[in-house]
């Protein structure tokens, strides 16, 4: 699961 | 941060760079999808305002604003500075058979239904179909200038080790993300056919299929 709020990708 | 990633980042970087200043040198866009840069003006501008919201790392943020401030000066030497050299003609694709779909699979398949998430969706679907224009372009007049394949490649490049950068997350890190790598395939895909003439014509200006 992604947690929306930690995108490190450009 | 693993080395595909950064080094996709680079490539990423290369490609974006290349064509700024293939423009700025030539003071012409001749052969270049005006179209296709002011969709990725848009994946930019809707991707990155998480630049309000959160703080990963310098890294990010710099690397978030250069994208940015690179794209809306590509876009303004083609549309502004270069106008005149502009080939309107050739660039014929019409986004909206792209931008309506991505905005309507945006809203339906997300991670979160908030508006932040929602275009960041829509930034990551956007961008996986944004070169079309461009293709679409090059395979209309036949032909591509040397710098324009140049670009080309390092565009496929950086999703390609994009893609290694996954598979590398998910064995090491625990770490995936379907949307984006569904789109990241898609996206891959789209240069496979530019990526075999890149390479089988010794990297010069080639004619691409249809």
């Amino acid at each position: 699961e992604v947690r929306v709020d930690e995108k490190d990708e450009l | 941060m693993n080395i595909f990633r950064l080094t996709g980042d680079l490539s990423h970087l290369a490609a974006i760079v290349i064509l700024l200043l293939k423009i700025w040198k030539t003071r012409s866009c001749a052969g270049i999808s005006g179209k296709s840069q002011l969709l990725f003006a848009l994946v930019f501008t809707t991707r990155y305002l998480d630049l309000f919201t959160s703080f990963i790392s310098l890294y990010n943020t710099s690397m978030k604003l250069i994208y940015i401030a690179c794209s809306y000066a590509t876009v303004y030497l083609i549309y502004m500075k270069f106008k005149a050299t502009y080939d309107g003609n050739h660039d014929t694709f019409r986004v909206e058979f792209l931008v309506v779909p991505v905005g309507g699979l945006s809203f339906l398949v997300n991670h979160d239904f908030s508006p932040l998430e929602i275009l960041w969706t829509f930034s990551i679907y956007l961008e996986s179909v944004a070169i079309l224009p461009q293709l679409f372009m090059i395979s209309k007049t036949g032909e591509a200038e040397t710098i324009t394949t140049h670009y080309l490649f390092f565009q496929g490049l950086y999703r390609a080790l994009y893609l290694v950068n996954w598979i590398w997350r998910f064995y090491f890190e625990g770490f995936f993300d379907l949307i984006a790598v569904v789109a990241g395939v898609v996206q891959t895909i789209l240069y496979c056919d530019f990526f075999y003439l890149y390479i089988t014509k010794g990297m010069s200006g080639c004619a691409l299929p249809a």
